[in-house]
């Protein structure tokens, strides 16, 4: 379902060049359950910004389904974005200015829901992920875990085939943390496909299969069965 | 050093009124090194906040070396931000228009450090959080572990006495986190006090001290000698 071929991107500094990705090679199929690691500034954050059809790579293919993204239309990209895939972000990206639940429901105005079916869906992804009480408060009432969470709902309530998270939860206790995975472990078992970068080890076993990362190539690629 | 006494803070969201903090009181000592947890949503940052100078309680008492905080005039609290306390925000809040160096040399402008002096300290600090090399990029051009980073090197470059850090290592791996522990394990050894927030209990073994917190009240408080 997601296949790259030596997928490149540098930034230039100045006089200096950094590979964020060098030449990454790697596929996952659909219904895997991955898990990303390795050190800060590895490139996993760049890598899943170009899976998620948010960034562009500046050598090789990125292929989304057979399709070679880099040559969809952007209204393709936009519907492929909005349906098919849901982005929990690293640093969550919430809208300052307007409430959880319609932070979740953006997603379905996109998808053309009426008024009524968003109210329900969105209150719907922020039970499950144990916030139907914070619906009303806009991003700066709510602690940095449940910010996260609004980010996971958000990224999961258009029910895409798709999860690209980032650091998931980076910002929450134990028992919250579990209730997350065992959130992915459903929407897995329903036969979708989840890409998780983490740095805890205990998240990362919830996965199928581990990738490392290691200044911007692949250093190890584990599956556990 | 820190003293709260009976310290509460709600939030009022239409008919219904959020107990933040719910009478905690508490000391800590001159060379604590203490780590705070608890679920999502606890308070901790609220106690944060307040420990930091950057919010104010709705009833009960905040001593800061025995001063009560909410006597002071606005000039005092401004220094003792300033010189006493380096504060690590869950959130990281760095500007983003300004490179990482300029970020980190922020609170020496208030302190009044001159332009060479500034820029000396503030890259010593980065370099003790590994990002020299990092100096020019401006947040957005960094990964979120390292805005992380360049957030902890900001609150250490004016050496306060006081750390408060909010999650420092949410967004780190293993070896990062390792050595960011270590520069608090030196800045501790040197007499100086930590309270570290952290959902993480590797992370919280460093501490010699543990709080957790639950809906706004302190759970257990125990002390690994
Ligand atoms: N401005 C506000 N208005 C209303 N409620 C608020 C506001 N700020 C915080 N809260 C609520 O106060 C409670 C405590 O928030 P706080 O940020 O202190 O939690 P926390 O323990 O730091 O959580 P986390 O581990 O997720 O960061 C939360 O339930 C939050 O929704
Ligand atoms: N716009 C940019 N300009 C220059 N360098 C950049 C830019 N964006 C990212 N980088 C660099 O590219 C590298 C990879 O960044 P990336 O965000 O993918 O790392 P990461 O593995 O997600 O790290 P973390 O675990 O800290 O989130 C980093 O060293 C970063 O400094
Ligand atoms: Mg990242
Ligand atoms: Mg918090």
């Amino acid at each position: 379902i997601i296949q790259t071929i030596e997928l490149s991107k540098s930034y230039q500094m100045g006089q200096e060049i950094i590979k964020a990705l060098d030449e990454i090679s790697l596929s996952i199929n659909k219904g895997e359950y991955v898990a990303i690691m390795g050190p800060s500034g590895s490139g996993k954050s760049t890598l899943m910004n170009i899976f998620g059809c948010l960034d562009s790579p500046q050598s090789g293919t990125y292929l989304l389904n057979q399709k070679n993204v880099s040559q969809l239309p952007e209204n393709d990209l936009a519907m492929i974005r909005n349906e098919e895939i849901g982005f929990v972000f690293q640093t969550f990206n919430l809208l300052p200015r307007i409430s959880a639940l319609e932070n979740v429901a953006l997603p379905l105005i996109y998808a053309g829901k009426n008024k009524k079916q968003r109210h329900k869906m969105a209150l719907n992804a922020l039970t499950q992920v144990g916030l139907a009480n914070r619906a009303s408060h806009k991003p700066n009432e709510l602690s940095g875990g449940q910010r996260q969470r609004v980010a996971i709902a958000r990224a999961l309530v258009n029910s895409p085939s798709i999860i690209l998270a980032d650091e998931p939860t980076g910002n929450l206790d134990t028992k919250t943390s579990d209730e997350i995975m065992q959130l992915f472990e459903q929407i897995h078992q329903n036969g979708n496909t989840i890409v998780m970068v983490t740095h805890e080890t205990d998240i990362a076993a919830h996965a199928q299969r581990v990738i490392t990362m290691v200044d911007g190539r692949i250093s190890t690629d584990v599956s556990n069965g």
